[in-house]
């Protein structure tokens, strides 16, 4: 799913 | 990257730098929950692991070293150097009521049955309730230093800019985390009494007691 997209978020 | 997520970072970091000050200039730290600065400590940890698997950029980066290495050094402050004036009979919350139910939240629902992703998620889930004990411990004192009360206002803004930064994120990038944004809804509620009597009393100069 596309909260798979990198975690750039602190 | 986006103003409100820019404006929420800053407010995380503001929060954690006015307790660590707030704890070194007045070498005590009567009125802190250890506990919640231990599950503090606790989500930065098990969040911030990519550091050693991913590089995303130098502020992200050095944000998260700067993060882990607060909580600890509060941490320390609070358990070890000015351990005598730790409120230890008010800060009582059971944070096992806490970290097992999130533990096991964490192990059923995630993105990805993965140790990385398991314990990030298991850092979202604790993050949204690791200020219980903080705000237990003031309900049990009934008050707060204003010092203490500016610290948990940008604490709680922060995620609440949070919100707002995942609003911009779905419309404009089409990205969106469930759980993240669950998880951030859940935290920012609890805040929600604090903010009122946050608004209402140390705003207007008085101090923050309770019952209201």
């Amino acid at each position: 799913s596309d909260s798979q997209k990198k975690k750039d978020e602190l | 990257m986006n103003i409100f997520r820019l404006t929420g970072d800053l407010s995380h970091l503001a929060a954690i730098i006015i307790l660590l000050l707030k704890i070194w200039k007045s070498r005590s730290c009567a009125g802190i929950s250890g506990k919640s600065q231990i599950l503090f400590a606790m989500v930065f940890t098990t969040r911030y692991l990519d550091l050693l698997t991913a590089y995303i950029s130098l502020y992200n980066t050095s944000m998260k070293i700067i993060y882990i290495g607060c909580s600890y050094a509060t941490v320390y402050l609070i358990y070890a150097k000015f351990k005598a004036t730790y409120d230890g009979n008010h800060d009582t919350f059971r944070v096992e009521f806490l970290v097992v139910p999130v533990g096991g939240l964490s192990f059923l629902v995630n993105h990805d049955f993965s140790p990385l992703e398991i314990l990030w998620t298991f850092s979202i889930y604790l993050e949204a309730v690791a200020i219980l004990p903080q705000l237990f411990m003031i309900s049990k004192t009934g008050e707060a230093e204003t010092i203490t009360t500016h610290y948990l206002f940008f604490l709680g803004l922060y995620r609440a800019l949070y919100l707002i930064n995942w609003v911009w994120r779905f419309y404009f990038e089409g990205f969106f985390d469930m759980i993240a944004i669950v998880a951030g809804v859940v935290q920012t509620i609890l805040y929600c009494d604090f903010f009122y009597l946050y608004v209402t009393k140390v705003l207007k100069g008085k101090k923050l007691s309770l019952p209201a």
